[in-house]
């Protein structure tokens, strides 16, 4: 089972 | 002040084309160094980022660092009043609340223009580092396109993965799987038919076709497209933009449970 990824997670609000 | 002369009008009609549907609203940046876009879709998963650096317009001035809060369905529906010969120059006064776009006709007997209003966007801006990634993909536009469009009809997931084999798209749905590998080739004849592949290290990901189907609405800006991907990163599919620029769209991998 896979959830789906959001960009925050990933990379930083500026 | 700000105006924008862009001979090739058309690249920014398919621009709009390639990301209406995925973003709403958007602020364009404008500044000494180009026009420029940044923006989330609703659901934050996707990101599309858009450079059209400033010595690809035929004039270029920007007075002052400049974001325009826009529409893109507005903006779409002005653009699309545009012919596809057609010169377009985009013009607006610092602090004013209204952007015009003017179309004038290659032999410049027809001259149009269509003002449209600004919006105010809250902007969340992400700072998206510069990395060396495991792998990238370099292949025809438009066998990517066919290849997101074919898997779609099967499942709503793609696995890519990259081996020193070539890269594997694979996707399963209720009627059953699918598998398409593009092995690296090289064409002597056109550059634009090769696939091309670098890689440091295996990796896959999994994504979701909904998303790489939107964004192969960009297939007619270049006619190749480059995969940058990385373990546990959002993958970055990037058309170039002839002799301007880019647009790079980012998309969240599915994480395991």
């Amino acid at each position: 089972k896979s959830s789906q990824g959001r960009l925050e997670s990933f990379f930083q609000l500026s | 002040m700000l105006e924008l002369r862009l001979v090739q009008g058309s690249l920014l009609k398919k621009v709009l084309d390639a990301i209406k549907d995925l973003v709403t609203d958007a602020n364009f940046d404008c500044s000494e160094s180009g026009f420029s876009l940044q923006a989330m879709d609703s659901s934050h998963v996707a990101l599309v980022a858009l450079l059209l650096r400033s010595d690809g317009f035929e004039h270029y001035r920007c007075d002052r660092n400049l974001s325009m809060g826009m529409n893109l369905t507005n903006m779409s529906k002005m653009l699309k009043c545009a012919g596809n010969d057609d010169i377009i120059t985009i013009k607006a006064d610092d602090g004013g609340d209204s952007v015009t776009f003017m179309f004038e006709s290659p032999s410049q007997d027809k001259v149009s223009d269509f003002e449209m209003k600004l919006m105010d966007i809250d902007s969340e801006h992400l700072g998206i580092p510069e990395t060396e990634y495991h792998a990238i993909v370099k292949m025809p536009s438009a066998e990517f396109a066919r290849i997101c469009r074919d898997l779609s009809t099967i499942g709503d997931t793609v696995v890519i993965s990259v081996s020193k084999d070539g890269v594997k798209f694979s996707t399963s749905g209720d009627i059953g799987s699918a598998n398409v590998v593009c092995r690296q080739n090289n064409s002597v004849d056109n550059k634009d038919n090769e696939t091309v592949i670098e890689m440091n290290e295996p990796v896959s990901l999994t994504f979701a076709l909904r998303y790489l189907n939107s964004f192969t609405k960009a297939t007619t800006l270049s006619n190749t497209v480059t995969l940058s991907m990385s373990k546990e990163l959002p993958v970055v599919v990037e058309y170039k933009i002839a002799e301007i620029g880019h647009i790079r769209f980012y998309l969240a991998p599915k994480i395991e449970d």
